[in-house]
Parts: structure tokens; sequence; C-alpha cells
């Protein structure tokens, strides 16, 4: 009977029954808001996304924020182990996130991770990498697209460019980790599936 | 088809972010 809200970022995935949804909800609330804080003031950070204007500001973190931070807590998930480490420090195995009842969406991330990681890249390269995965999101909504166009099209450059310089002989590399896009894309409508499905009981 | 991003309250939280710049700015 117990509620369950699981979510690598909520500090407390399960609680008693006589917890209400309400109150599961505003506790996880808690956690999330501060990683999304966290995504809107590196999406500050980024050359170029200010000068576009708020409302698409506003459009691309709406639709780009949960592949930002499944790329930037890609490490919580061991696809060796099939363990996943939530941000309270605990580690939950497989069967433990099966009964949590995590399935094809946490079978999707384990995959993301390992293909993700097996790139190797330096925490500049991932943190570039991080700035095109949020301006290359969804852009229905977006009323100056070439804006968001462009500022993609310089991103990529500029992660093209930081990787073949570091990786002369590795032509591989860059075009792999672009691939990873829409398998963002995928986890990203997955997940919204799961938010629809989410309900708050009266 | 809702907005999964509403159940989140996630707009809410991202304007919130970036107007704390806004106001920033204007002072």
């Amino acid at each position: 009977g117990a509620k369950v809200l699981a979510c690598p970022l909520n500090s407390c995935p399960v609680a008693p029954a006589s917890r209400s949804s309400q109150e599961m909800w505003e506790s996880f609330s808690q956690c999330f808001t501060p990683a999304v804080k966290e995504v809107v003031e590196f999406a500050k950070s980024i050359p170029g996304f200010q000068t576009l204007s708020q409302h698409d500001q506003v459009m691309l973190l709406k639709s780009g924020t949960f592949q930002v931070l499944m790329v930037r807590f890609c490490s919580l998930f061991d696809p060796k182990e099939r363990t996943v480490t939530f941000l309270n420090g605990q580690t939950y195995s497989l069967a433990s996130l099966r009964a949590l009842g995590m399935g094809s969406l946490l079978d999707a991330m384990f995959d993301f991770s390992e293909k993700l990681g097996s790139l190797g890249l330096e925490p500049d390269e991932m943190a570039l990498f991080m700035a095109v995965v949020l301006v290359s999101a969804d852009r229905s909504g977006i009323v100056e697209v070439g804006a968001v166009e462009q500022l993609q099209e310089n991103l990529i450059k500029a992660l093209r460019s930081l990787i073949t310089s570091r990786r002369p002989d590795d032509s591989t590399l860059f075009p792999k980790l672009l691939l990873r896009l829409p398998d963002l894309r995928t986890l990203n409508n997955q997940h919204s599936d799961k938010l629809l499905a989410f309900r708050i009981d009266p | 088809f809702g907005d999964p991003a509403s159940n989140l309250g996630l707009e809410d939280i991202i304007r919130k972010a970036l107007m704390g710049n806004l106001e920033e700015r204007q002072e």
C-alpha cells in the first residue's frame, strides 16, 4: 500500500500509504525544483541564449530541461551493475527498481547512459554537449525559429571543433555524440508519457 | 494531449528562475 514516485531526483521515492499523493508530490517538487533552476542557470551561461526572446527561452527550457538533466545525471545510472543511485545517495538494484515500477523507460536510460558514457567526454565537452541538447529541443511554441537554429548551428560548430581539436584522428566520436540527440528525444517522449500518467488523487 | 510539463509546474519554475536574472539587470 506504500506510495511510490520513482525518480532518481526524488530523495524519498517510497512513502507509507498514509501519506497523501499531494504530500508525495510536494516533497518531490522540493527535489526537482533546484535541479530545474540549475538548468536555467546553466542556460543563462550559454553564449547567445539570452539574446533569444524570453518567450523562446522559456519554451526551449520547458521542452529541453528533462533532456539536459538526463545528460547531467547520466552517471547516476550504472549500466554494468544495472543499478541507479538516487540523489539521496541510495543505490537501488534492478530488482528494487522494478519493484518501484520502473520498466522500459529505465531500460532506455541504462542504454543511453552506456552509450554516452562510452564516449569518454571531458567535463567541458559534456557541458557544451548539454548546451547543444538544450537548443536542439522541440521547437513547437518557439516564435523566432531562425534565431534558435543559428544558436544551435554555432554551438554544434563549437562542439565539433572542441572534440576534433583534442582527438584529431578520431572522426567517429562527434557523429556518435550527435546520435545521442534522437535518443534523448525518445527518452523525453517516454518520460512525458509518465508525467501525463501521474495523477494526484483528489 | 495534456501538457506534461504543466504536471510539474515546470514553466512556473523556469519563468521565476529566468526572471530572477531580469530583476537583477533592472536594479
